[in-house]
């Protein structure tokens, strides 16, 4: 499996970047599962908000008005109001930050605002200026700081018990225990880990954790922990916490052992695989295995649900013009799933079995974004949304080489907006530049 | 109001208050309407 080193952070600026680049970021409203995900509709250019002044002299925190020039994830371009068309002053400023409200959150708060100074003189009537500018704009909902800080509260706490795959084996899960909450994700120590390093990030909405009890109840391999009874403060974290999985009807035309399929490899998300059904377990989940890869021991077999994002069925990859990485091995190419059916006589999983729902997720090629290095799940790294197939982003981490780019799917709790790491205090991981890569 | 993906955008008086004086402008702001 391929992993990024860590690169120091320096001073990364996504508003720089962003506009020497003249690019965009992805939407908030394309991340669901990110604080303001589902209440970022009217946040848009032209909105009027009050902001530090930051131009002054007097050693007060004073506010002034400025408008939305342009919004890359939580970030905004502003431009105080009086610089017209001057651009000398823009900043980029991270919306959801305390300091910036909707205008008349001053005077409610009886603080009066105050022009930046470079254009104080600039107009003799600033109630007359104000007037004109401000009637019929748009500014933020009168509620905005009370949403983003609801927003921001995770309802998982340090010390609550979870069961997580295992990261050295994949085809198990152990429990561990919450160490830390950033922004929704989740540091999790594995039981028995004696100094505590023996570590695994998740967002709290991943499909890799569970509730206590899961894997018993769908048949899941499990390592029991020689810890017989729960120190003081753990608590298992509660079954609604987690993510549900749409209910399927296992009685009729279900997978079946054997069964032929396209799966997003987990070792390497670069590469989409031709890979079987191995076991089929209750509630819908199926052990895959990835052909030509497996360990004897089936050790490396990997839970997905089946209404993954994550499997397709047999020709997926050919209509969408994917490379598919044919089974280990395998001389006869290009590989053909005709023959490699007769050869291995196997049948392939029915098409209509699998989850064909596209949702309109908004994201366009191109567009920036945090998103997570999967390989190394505790790394959030700077980058770009470079092909998109349906519901699956390809997802390119600037810097680094094409082959370290990951499959993800759209709805993916670990693609973040730009500025998420800022506002939830996660360390983002910068473009790597070619010194970083060596 | 004008409704905008669920939510509806209102007009409100909206309070300034600057170093000269205090009043008033209406400005759109949106309601959530779930």
């Amino acid at each position: 499996a391929k992993s990024k080193a860590v690169v120091p952070a320096e001073s990364f600026d996504w508003g720089r970047y962003i506009f020497s680049n003249n690019t965009v970021g992805a939407p908030v409203s394309c991340f669901k599962h990110a604080p303001m995900g589902t209440c970022w509709a009217d946040i848009e250019e032209g909105v009027r908000i009050e902001v530090l002044n930051s131009d002054t002299n007097l050693s007060t925190k004073v506010y002034w008005i400025a408008e939305i020039i342009k919004l890359a994830g939580f970030k905004a371009l502003l431009r105080y109001e009086g610089f017209d068309n001057d651009t000398s002053k823009d900043f980029w400023c991270n919306i959801c930050i305390p300091e910036v409200h909707p205008v008349g959150w001053c005077a409610s708060s009886g603080k009066p605002l105050v022009p930046p100074k470079s254009i104080q003189h600039k107009y003799s009537n600033w109630k007359a200026f104000l007037v004109k500018r401000l009637t019929g704009a748009k500014t933020l909902p009168p509620d905005f700081n009370t949403k983003v800080h609801e927003n921001m509260q995770f309802p998982f706490k340090k010390l609550m018990r979870v069961e997580v795959v295992d990261k050295n084996y994949l085809c198990r899960t152990r429990v561990a225990l919450v160490e830390q909450v950033i922004g929704g994700r989740l540091r999790l120590v594995y039981e028995e880990s004696q100094d505590g390093s023996d570590d695994f990030w998740c967002h709290m909405f991943s499909p890799l954790i569970h509730n206590i009890g899961w894997s018993r109840s769908i048949g899941h391999r499990f390592k029991r922990s020689d810890i017989a009874k729960k120190m003081e403060g753990q608590v298992d974290a509660p079954a609604q916490f987690f993510q549900k999985v749409k209910d399927v009807d296992q009685s009729v035309d279900w997978f079946r052992d054997g069964m032929k399929l396209e799966a997003i490899d987990p070792l390497n998300l670069s590469a989409i695989c031709v890979a079987t059904v191995r076991k089929v377990l209750a509630d819908g989940y199926l052990m895959i295995g990835i052909d030509g890869s497996e360990a004897v021991d089936g050790s490396d077999w990997f839970c997905y649900h089946s209404t993954s994002p994550s499997v397709f069925p047999a020709g997926f990859c050919e209509i969408n013009n994917i490379e598919l990485t044919p089974p280990r091995g395998y001389t006869k190419l290009p590989f053909k799933w005709f023959d490699y059916l007769r050869e291995s006589g196997s049948i392939a999983a029915p098409v209509k079995l699998f989850n064909k729902e596209v949702p309109n997720h908004g994201f366009r090629q191109g567009m920036k974004l945090e998103a997570v290095d999967l390989m190394e799940p505790r790394l959030v790294c700077v980058a770009t949304v470079t092909r998109i197939v349906h519901r699956l982003l390809r997802i390119h981490f600037d810097g680094w080489e094409d082959e370290y780019d990951q499959w993800v799917d759209c709805e993916s709790p670990d693609l973040y907006p730009v500025g998420w790491c800022q506002l939830t205090g996660y360390q983002l991981q910068p473009p790597a530049s070619q010194s970083n890569r060596d | 109001g004008a409704e905008a993906g669920g939510r509806k955008w209102e007009q409100k008086q909206v309070q300034i208050k600057t170093l000269e004086g205090e009043f008033s402008v209406t400005m759109w702001a949106s309601d959530d309407n779930k």
